[in-house]
């Protein structure tokens, strides 16, 4: 038996806004201590992980881990037929079921719905990300000033390169009609409202596809602050973290390369 | 000038 209840739908809608775009379909593991997927894209260029961690549910029971194969635009569909304030409740059969009941509950408990989602045999390859990798660089900053970067400068072109030196980030551009760029300072003061942390071990410079780095934008409504962590020639890892430690969702992104 | 890489250039199947 699997039975997971949120209080809220916000914190599910949310993350399934950070991922629909980026992946069709993917399996959800269900095991004791939550639920996470790991899926690519198409071209292979990024890869998307979420975590919800079973403290994030007021209920939450998995009996023995369980894949669901669910279409990302399926469940999506479902998902709008909860208000932001309803709970959610799934539970899935955890003997091959083919499919996943969704129960949505008001406030006042006086208006529940109940949907049926149906379930996918997916095929889908793990990929082995290392856990806790020794990044040259770490930057940390408002998730809104991540949607301002990379919402500017991927409408002047697709190319966009970070490049992070002792305390500053530059983001630049190169695109059709002109190029830009952009340079972040980390913030002086601890207590300041809004802060930009840079950790550098060695400077690092590396070109990254614009789409993706504005796609990642659909996850600003999951966190306050977004971490991105760089190593020279690697896949850039960008973190979106739920509050009170219930999850997150992060994407690993193939950098462009010389030729 | 710069061509795309891919994933599977950097982690490998589990």
């Amino acid at each position: 038996m699997f039975e997971a209840k949120l209080t809220e739908s916000t914190t599910i809608k949310r993350v399934l806004d950070a991922i629909k775009d980026l992946i069709q379909q993917a399996n959800f593991d269900c095991s004791a201590d939550g639920l996470s997927l790991q899926a690519m894209d198409t071209p292979h260029v990024c890869l998307t992980t979420m975590t919800l961690r079973s403290q994030a549910f007021e209920v939450y029971r998995c009996d023995r881990p369980l894949s669901m194969g669910i279409n990302l635009s399926s469940i999506s569909k479902i998902l709008k037929c909860a208000a932001s304030k309803d709970s959610v409740k799934i539970v899935a059969d955890d003997e091959g079921a083919d499919c996943a009941e969704f129960i949505f509950e008001n406030e006042s408990a006086d208006r529940i719905a109940h949907f049926e989602l149906k379930l996918m045999d997916i095929d889908s390859e793990h990929l082995s990300i290392p856990e806790d990798s020794d990044y040259q660089a770490i930057i940390s900053m408002p998730s809104a000033e991540y949607r301002r970067i990379f919402s500017d400068l991927s409408i002047i072109g697709d190319t966009i390169t970070i490049e992070i030196n002792k305390n500053t980030a530059c983001f630049s551009v190169e695109g059709d009609i002109g190029n830009g760029s952009l340079n972040l300072a980390q913030t002086d003061s601890a207590d300041e409202k809004n802060p930009v942390t840079i950790n550098v071990k060695e400077p690092v410079k590396m070109t990254f596809p614009g789409k993706y780095l504005n796609t990642f934008t659909k996850a600003v409504p999951i966190s306050e602050f977004v971490t991105l962590c760089l190593t020279d020639g690697n896949p850039l890892a960008i973190e979106f973290s739920l509050p009170d430690e219930a999850g997150f969702v992060r994407y690993f992104l193939a950098p462009k390369i010389d030729q | 000038r710069d061509k795309q890489s891919n994933l599977k250039m950097f982690y490998g199947s589990e």
